[in-house]
């Protein structure tokens, strides 16, 4: 554990608290993509099947639970609670576009071919690729509410920050795990645009709303 | 070798 790790983990969490909160404290999941929520709880559930058959840490296992409970609450909010406020109209991004290449480089690239070492890899490949019904609900609309923004930033922060946490374990423990490099590199700068316009025009106080 | 055992990040 290092202060980039740490830092990474605390973002996402706190993404997910943003993202919970918005949805509960204005009763409505406007604007956000349920295709990106199902996509993330997914991906949990493919890469956290190791929660009952390796024990790594107190703290790995409790962010596990909170990572798989917190992105099933959102699922069941947007698509039970408050249903009438999904806006699905908005969100057709074609999710089979990004679950078959997943699927087929996670049986091709993995570390070893068995069940879980494959279900890991291919919840690496999908996580990088799974905010993408997202920002494409943003790029259709036009704009984001500020919460969503923030939701939005520390979601790809989380990721930018395990780069550095990357970085620093290689040098310092050696320790390097290309697959995740890859695709943490690849989910980083799927966000670079939004980090453009979140720094400046959110952080000035402006919406967010992409130029016509 | 890399195993899932040294899987220690989320």
């Amino acid at each position: 554990m290092n202060v980039f790790r740490l830092a990474g983990d605390l973002a996402h969490v706190f993404a997910i608290i943003i993202l919970l909160l918005k949805i509960w404290k204005t009763r409505s999941c406007a604007g956000i993509s349920g295709k990106s929520q199902v996509l993330f709880a997914l991906v949990y559930l493919t890469r956290y099947l190791d929660l009952f058959t390796t024990y790594v840490s107190l703290y790995n296992s409790v962010m596990k639970v909170i990572f798989l409970a917190s992105s099933g609450a959102t699922v069941y909010l947007m698509y039970v609670k408050f249903k009438a406020t999904y806006d699905h109209n908005h969100d057709s991004f074609r999710v089979e576009f990004l679950l078959v290449p997943c699927v087929l480089l996670s049986l091709l690239i993995n570390h070893d071919f068995t069940v879980m070492e494959v279900l890991w890899t291919f919840s690496i490949y999908l996580e990088s690729v799974a905010i993408l019904p997202q920002l494409f609900m943003v790029s259709k609309t036009g704009e984001a509410e500020s919460i969503t923004s923030h939701y939005l930033f520390a979601l790809g922060s989380y990721r930018a920050l395990y780069l550095l946490n990357w970085i620093y374990r290689y040098f310092v423990e050696s320790h390097y795990d290309l697959i995740a490099i890859f695709a943490g590199v690849v989910q980083t700068i799927l966000y670079c645009d939004f980090f453009y316009l979140y720094i400046t025009k959110v952080l000035k106080g402006k919406r967010l709303q992409l130029p016509a | 070798r890399y195993t899932l055992l040294q899987k220690d990040e989320l």
